[in-house]
């Protein structure tokens, strides 16, 4: 967040609202580290009276800004340690890490080691927190996440913040993330869902509840590359987050495949990779190691390696945290220290630290990050919107355990990537515009994020709304839509009575209602006032058909006259009808038909609809694609 | 079906709150003797939601889970796996 947020247009320097501090954030995650800096409350005063939650309290106290803390081990098993069973306190740091990109007090010079220095802070600095520890090391419990929501939703919160998820069920009410958001909308609270690192795989998404808002990831312009430099003077650039300066003395240099503990009857085959136990540590001691692997050089680290360079086919966007001073480097470059070691009778290499550089790509969304269709609903479209979500700098926990066993380093700060890390910031930015608009549906919310979005290019981005939904959040923008499409409880029971598996009896049952479905139904999920708009063409049908009703509401200028702008690929007629809607006060509603047809050569195509009133740019993607 | 290595966690979701406690407690307790074998020992509800929807956790074979899907009152059963950070 030392960049992520200054990237975006969110500079700290940004009028707030002063009714940000009754707003609460709810963190379902792997508890906090609560001495953090970020958590400090001074200046903070008692909680907003709406605060109904608790804090747990064992070897953890909370304050004026950690207003509630609970833990769940309902669902634990024996391989969780007992060390931190009963307490909300984090021992991994990824519950710190998101919490802080939220609603983190700022903190100036955070870095790692030097990397990534700047102020941390989160989106929403002067909300609350309130924290629900479901997660024990990587796993948690469904029993567990349900038991959260179920506390989190009673305890008064406005924003529910979930950087977890797993295999969806075809039914939505027999997952836990979109029961928990679904009663969580029904109380005005707003669910924020990170959509998963599956990527880059199509309909690869892990939360496609279609009454919370689903992020993506991707980059921002600042990038970590890590310079190798040979003997023969040749230099080159890997990714890594390379924390140790060798001062650019020369070391031997071996490659992994010719050093095997032939002791421990290992051959080239394995020690090639510098796994561990495969590697012969007289041979490996005081070198930088060639590895053929893209994983954490484990091997030789612990078999008293100077260095690692690892060869790898795939990059990613993930930057490791090396143990050891080391770059990963793109295959060419690793052939060419490969022949260089080969060719040499005493080859030499050494690594610098790390260092920024501009990404002038930035933003594009991660390779990892989850894309849809959403295979349940594809007429929905998922994700809805990206966020910086690569090599995010934010708080952690100081007894985290290391990646490598003998690495004893303790951060305060890490820098991490995945939907974890865009998941909050979307949390953070909702915190910020429900300050302003207290009274705002989730759904309202959601609409204010995804229609000011900052619009991503498809030329530069692989699989283009399907891969960062109506674009980048530009929160700022967020607070002043001009239009908004909501949605309530209602308009989600009539979508729900339209699609396969659910009945007036099991409807009535989740509502505690008399609906009926016959009355309410939506034909299709293109009846959802949403404001994306996704057609999904059966397939090896080439031609293109279908129509959205969509309701506006004003929240912009009293009296305005809003036109419709819409872009759209060659073959697609694309028509909003009325294309002009008038508005003579606040909170008045208007309906249009938008309508698509034409023909589809491709599996995607995009578009969009704009209302434009010359003020306010109301922007909704259109994607249009083959089944 | 009485061998407890073929019992599983499940949670078993039933809509929105019941305002009385006590009366969803004794609900679920009905609920689980229902699917449950007559001489088997009692099973008991291992956690229930009950302040923002309904439900309950319990230890079930596959045959009662299905049976349990099928109730009143029964939206849902699912075994109780894992999820993971991002």
């Amino acid at each position: 967040t030392t960049r992520s947020w200054d990237f975006i247009g969110f500079p700290q320097q940004l009028e707030r609202a002063t009714t940000e501090s009754d707003v609460i954030i709810g963190v379902l995650d792997s508890g906090i580290w609560p001495e953090s800096d970020s958590f400090n409350d001074k200046g903070f005063g008692p909680p907003p009276s709406k605060w109904k939650g608790t804090c747990q309290a064992s070897n953890f106290t909370c304050n004026n800004k950690i207003i509630g803390a609970r833990y769940y081990t309902a669902g634990i098993d024996d391989s969780v340690s007992e060390e931190y069973l009963k307490s909300p306190r984090d021992s991994s740091g990824h519950g710190t890490h998101t919490a802080s990109t939220a609603a983190g007090n700022p903190i100036s010079r955070a870095s790692l080691f030097g990397l990534g220095q700047g102020t941390a802070r989160g989106g929403a600095p002067s909300a609350r927190i309130a924290v629900y520890k479901v997660c024990w090391g990587e796993s948690c419990f469904l029993a567990d996440i349900l038991a959260a929501f179920d506390d989190a939703i009673a305890d008064g919160l406005d924003i529910i913040s979930v950087s977890l998820g797993g295999f969806s069920d075809q039914n939505y009410f027999r997952d836990v993330i979109s029961i928990g958001s679904f009663h969580a909308m029904r109380n005005g609270i707003l669910t924020a869902l990170s959509a998963g690192n599956g990527g880059p795989q199509l309909s690869s998404l892990a939360n496609i509840s279609p009454w919370a808002i689903t992020v993506a990831a991707s980059t921002i312009d600042r990038k970590f590359v890590t310079k190798v430099k040979l003997g023969d003077k040749t230099t080159c650039e890997g990714t890594s987050l390379n924390t140790f300066d060798l001062k650019g003395i020369l070391y031997p240099i071996i490659y992994g495949g010719d050093a095997p503990n032939t002791k421990r009857g290992k051959d080239e085959s394995e020690s090639r990779f510098c796994g561990k136990g495969t590697l012969d540590k007289k041979l490996v001691k005081g070198k930088i190691v060639l590895c053929d692997s893209g994983t954490e050089p484990r091997g030789a680290f612990l078999d008293g390696a100077v260095g690692a360079l690892m060869q790898t086919q795939d990059l990613g966007d993930l930057s490791p945290f090396p143990s050891l001073p080391a770059s990963f480097l793109d295959l060419q470059d690793g052939a060419y220290v490969y022949n260089y070691i080969k060719s040499t009778r005493t080859p030499t290499a050494t690594i610098f630290k790390s260092h920024e550089i501009n990404d002038t790509l930035a933003p594009m969304v991660a390779s990892f990050s989850s894309r849809g269709p959403d295979l349940v609903t594809p007429e929905i479209l998922k994700p809805d919107i990206t966020a910086p979500g690569v090599s995010i700098l934010a708080s952690w926990s100081p007894i985290s355990p290391p990646e490598v066993e003998g690495d004893n380093r303790k951060l305060q700060f890490n820098i991490v990537s995945g939907t974890s890390m865009s998941c909050p910031h979307v949390s953070g930015a909702a915190a910020y515009v429900k300050s302003f608009h207290p009274t705002w549906s989730p759904a309202a919310i959601r609409s204010a994020l995804m229609t000011t979005a900052k619009q991503l290019s498809p030329r530069t981005n692989r699989d283009a709304e399907f891969a960062y939904g109506a674009g980048q959040i530009d929160p700022s923008k967020a607070v002043n839509p001009g239009l908004i499409y909501d949605a309530n409880e209602i308009d989600y029971v009539r979508f729900l009575c339209g699609q396969k598996g659910y009945t007036t009896r099991t409807l009535r049952l989740i509502t505690g209602d008399k609906s009926s479905c016959s009355e309410t139904t939506y034909g299709t999920a293109r009846d959802l006032n949403y404001p994306s708009f996704a057609l999904s063409v059966p397939p090896s049908n080439t031609n293109v058909s279908g129509s959205f009703k969509r309701t506006v509401t004003n929240v912009g200028l009293s009296s305005s006259t809003y036109k419709a702008i819409i872009t759209a690929p060659q073959g697609l007629k694309i028509q909003a009808n009325p294309n002009v809607l008038s508005f003579n006060y606040l909170g008045q509603k208007q309906t249009f038909v938008l309508t698509v047809e034409g023909t589809i050569e491709t599996y995607l195509l995009s578009a969009s609809l704009v209302w434009d009133d010359g003020k306010f740019q109301v922007r909704s993607p259109i994607a249009v694609f083959n089944a | 079906s009485k061998n407890p290595d073929d019992l599983k966690t499940y949670i078993v979701y039933t809509g929105s709150n019941m305002k009385d406690e006590g009366s969803a407690l004794s609900i679920y307790t009905s609920m689980l003797q229902k699917v449950s074998d007559s001489n088997a020992k009692p099973k008991s509800v291992l956690h229930h939601y009950k302040c923002s929807f309904g439900g309950f956790v319990a230890k079930l074979t596959e045959e009662e889970a299905d049976t349990m899907a099928g109730l009143d009152g029964v939206v849902s059963v699912f075994p109780n796996e894992k999820k993971q950070l991002h």
